[in-house]
C-alpha cells in the first residue's frame, strides 16, 4: 500500500533570506534602479516592509555584519536615487515614505515596549531578537530631514514662479479691474501677459497634484500637513515681501482680491482636511496685511482699530504698507504723515524685529511621529515585477 | 513562568556623513 505523506506547507514567518551575494542586486531591484509607478496598486511602502524583513532574518540568524551591510547599502542606494532625482517630486516622496517606514519598523519592532502598544500578538512574534539598531534609527531619521528638505526644496521651485503672479496681479474679482489706482502698472515686474501669468487655479492645482503623490504614496498625514504648513508659509512670505516692496500693490482692490485668494487657499486647506496643520497661522501676516489695506486709514479710532488688528505685523511693515498705499481715484485721500505718526506712536512700545521683509526661505523644524503600521510582516508578498527571485520567504 | 528575553546587542552605525565619506572613497577608489 502506498503511503502518502502530506507534508504542511511551512508557515511564513515574515522573514526573508538571501545569500551576501546578492544583497547588490536586492539594493539595485529594490532601490536604485525602482520607479514608483512599478508598485502602483500594491501596498504603500511595500520596499520599507521588504527591507524590514530581510533585516529581520540577518538578525534571526544572528548575523550582525549582514545587517550592518545591508543598511549601509540601503542607506547609500536612496541617497544615489535622490541625487540622481533631484528634482523629481514623486521619487522624493516615494523615498520619503519608505525610509519613514522603515525607521517605524525598525521602532515597532524593536521590542522597545513603548514602541509596541499597538502591536497585536503576532506583530510581537516579528521583533527583532538579537540586536538593538536605536543608531540606525538615528541615521535614518537624519535621511529622512535630508529628504523632506529636498521634497520641500522641489515643491517651493514649482510653487514660486506662480505666487506673485497668482496672489497679487490676477483678477479674478470681476469689476474691480475698474476700481486701480491710477497708474497701476498692469502685470507690473517680470510677469508680463502671456506665459509666466498664473492664475490662482494653478497653485491650487499644483497643490493638489503635490497631496494626491504624497497620499498614493503613503507618505505619513503628520509629514503632508508639514509640507503644507511650509508651502503656505512660503507662499504667504513671498507674497507679503512683494506687496511690501510695489507701491501698485497697495491699494484696496489689491487688498480685496487678496483677501478672495487668502479665502480661496482656506477653502482648500479644508477641502484636503488640512486645516489643523497650522498653515492657516502661517498666513497671518499676509491676512492681516490684505486687512491692513481695506481699512480706513483717517481718524484716531481708525489708528486704533489697525494697531489692535495688526498684532502680526511690525510697526515697521505697517507703516511701510501706510506710505505705499495709493488712493483709488480722486475721492479717496493719500494716508496722512499725521496718521502714520499717531500709529507710530501707539506701536512704540512694541517690541518688534527690525527687518522689513520675511525670511522666505526659512525652514520650521520638522518632526516624524511614530506610526506603527497595522500590517503584519507575513501578510506580505513580493511581486514578480521586483525581479527579487533570491528572497527566500521564511 | 515568563522568561526574561535576553538584552539585544546594540549595533554601531557610522553618522549619515560618515556613511558618505566611506561611500565617496570607496568610489574613489574603484576604477
Amino acid at each position: 500500500r502506498q503511503v502518502t505523506v502530506q507534508r504542511k506547507e511551512k508557515d511564513f514567518q515574515g522573514m526573508l533570506e538571501y545569500h551576501k551575494e546578492d544583497e547588490a542586486a536586492l539594493i539595485r531591484n529594490l532601490v536604485t534602479d525602482l520607479k514608483p509607478q512599478t508598485l502602483l496598486g500594491t501596498v504603500p511602502c511595500l520596499p520599507a516592509y521588504i527591507l524590514y524583513m530581510c533585516i529581520r532574518h540577518a538578525d534571526y540568524t544572528n548575523d550582525d555584519l549582514k545587517v550592518h551591510s545591508l543598511l549601509t547599502s540601503t542607506i547609500n542606494g536612496i541617497k544615489k536615487v535622490l541625487k540622481k532625482h533631484n528634482d523629481d517630486f514623486e521619487m522624493t516622496t516615494f523615498w520619503l515614505s519608505n525610509t519613514c517606514r522603515l525607521l517605524h519598523c525598525l521602532k515597532q519592532y524593536s521590542g522597545d515596549e513603548g514602541f509596541m502598544t499597538q502591536n497585536t500578538a503576532k506583530q510581537n512574534e516579528h521583533c527583532l531578537k538579537n540586536f538593538d539598531l536605536t543608531e540606525y534609527r538615528q541615521v535614518l531619521s537624519d535621511l529622512s530631514i535630508q529628504i523632506y528638505q529636498q521634497l520641500i526644496k522641489i515643491a517651493e521651485g514649482l510653487l514660486q514662479p506662480m505666487i506673485v503672479s497668482a496672489m497679487l496681479e490676477n483678477e479674478s474679482i470681476q469689476g474691480l479691474s475698474g476700481v486701480k489706482p491710477t497708474g497701476y502698472r498692469k502685470r507690473s515686474s517680470s510677469m508680463a501677459d502671456g506665459d509666466n501669468a498664473y492664475c490662482l487655479e494653478a497653485v491650487i492645482r499644483q497643490m493638489n497634484s503635490f497631496h494626491t503623490v504624497m497620499c498614493d504614496q503613503g507618505l505619513d498625514p503628520e509629514i503632508i500637513q508639514q509640507v503644507f504648513k511650509q508651502l503656505f508659509y512660503m507662499i504667504s512670505a513671498v507674497t507679503l515681501n512683494n506687496l511690501l516692496l510695489r507701491k501698485d500693490a497697495c491699494s484696496w482692490s489689491t487688498g480685496m482680491q487678496l483677501r478672495y485668494n487668502i479665502s480661496q487657499l482656506e477653502e482648500w486647506l479644508r477641502g484636503r482636511n488640512l486645516h489643523q496643520s497650522g498653515a492657516v497661522q502661517t498666513m497671518e501676516p499676509l491676512i492681516q496685511a490684505a486687512q491692513l489695506l481695506q481699512l480706513k486709514k483717517k481718524t484716531q479710532e481708525d489708528a486704533e482699530a489697525i494697531c489692535s488688528l495688526c498684532t502680526a505685523l511690525s510697526t515697521q511693515q505697517i507703516v511701510k504698507i501706510l506710505n505705499l498705499y495709493t488712493p483709488l481715484n480722486e475721492f479717496e485721500e493719500r494716508v496722512t504723515v499725521a496718521f502714520i505718526r499717531t500709529i507710530q506712536a501707539q506701536l512704540q512700545e512694541r517690541n518688534d524685529p527690525q527687518q522689513l521683509l520675511l525670511d522666505f526661505k526659512h525652514m520650521f523644524p520638522v518632526l516624524f511621529p511614530f506610526n506603527p503600521s497595522s500590517l503584519t510582516m507575513d501578510s506580505i508578498h513580493i511581486p514578480a515585477c521586483l525581479n527579487l527571485e533570491f528572497l527566500n520567504e521564511v | 513562568s515568563t522568561q526574561r528575553p535576553r538584552p539585544r546587542v546594540l549595533l554601531k552605525a557610522p553618522t549619515l556623513a560618515e556613511m558618505e565619506e566611506m561611500n565617496t572613497s570607496e568610489e574613489e577608489e574603484s576604477p
